[in-house]
């Protein structure tokens, strides 16, 4: 465990959190893409399943439980509790234009043909793509809470410092896992517009809105 | 070397 990898799993908790509390303390998941939740949910199912067969460190279970619990809690808000909030017909992104490539590669790329092994390559892949509907539906509002341009931030920070944590393992363990090094490439490129908007825009106090 | 018994990753 490095400080690239702990900062990592930090921010990606901060960000859950951010989006808890802007749904709990707003009473609504206007602007939230309930599309993407349900994908990072899936991503955090089909990762975790070694949750119960393959014990890491305490530290790896509390993480995993909570990361679980914040995604469906998530879900549970956007289409149940404030579901009468949930800006649906800004959440149009199609669904399947991502499912059925990622599927598809989790077949053809993977490290074995198990089942635990291709959902585990699933969901890495799953992963780099799955902010896709929250950016799609930005795009298509125009603008975002400053809230959630914190929790997206942050979020897209998370992947960033595991490229980090992935070169120090490799100059320092020799560790390197090209599925995760790949995705993780790609699921960061997708938050370098976004976070060219952050820093110049949402950091100097102004509401993210696209012209 | 890939990592079936090492995802000690989140």
């Amino acid at each position: 465990m490095n400080v690239f990898r702990i900062l990592g799993d930090l921010s990606h908790l901060l960000a859950m959190f951010l989006l808890l509390v802007k749904i709990w303390r707003s009473k609504s998941c206007a602007g939230i893409s309930g599309k993407s939740q349900i994908l990072f949910a899936l991503v955090f199912t089909t990762r975790y399943l070694d949750l119960f067969s393959n014990f890491i460190s305490i530290y790896n279970t509390v993480m995993k439980v909570v990361f679980l619990l914040c995604a469906y809690v998530t879900v549970y808000m956007i289409y149940w509790k404030f579901r009468k909030t949930f800006d649906i017909e800004n959440d149009t992104f199609r669904l399947e234009f991502l499912l059925v490539p990622v599927i598809g590669l989790s077949f053809l790329v993977n490290y074995s043909y198990t089942p635990t092994e291709v959902l585990w390559t699933f969901s890495i892949y799953l992963e780099s793509v799955a902010i896709l509907p929250q950016l799609f539906m930005i795009s298509k509002t125009g603008e975002a809470e400053t809230i959630t341009t914190h929790y997206l931030f942050f979020l897209g920070l998370y992947r960033a410092l595991y490229l980090a944590n992935w070169i120090w393992r490799y100059q320092t363990e020799n560790f390197y896992d090209q599925i995760s090094v790949v995705s993780g490439v790609v699921q960061t490129i997708f938050y370098c517009d976004f976070f060219y908007l952050y820093v110049t825009k949402v950091l100097k106090g102004k509401k993210l809105s696209l012209p | 070397e890939a990592r079936f018994d090492q995802k000690d990753e989140l």
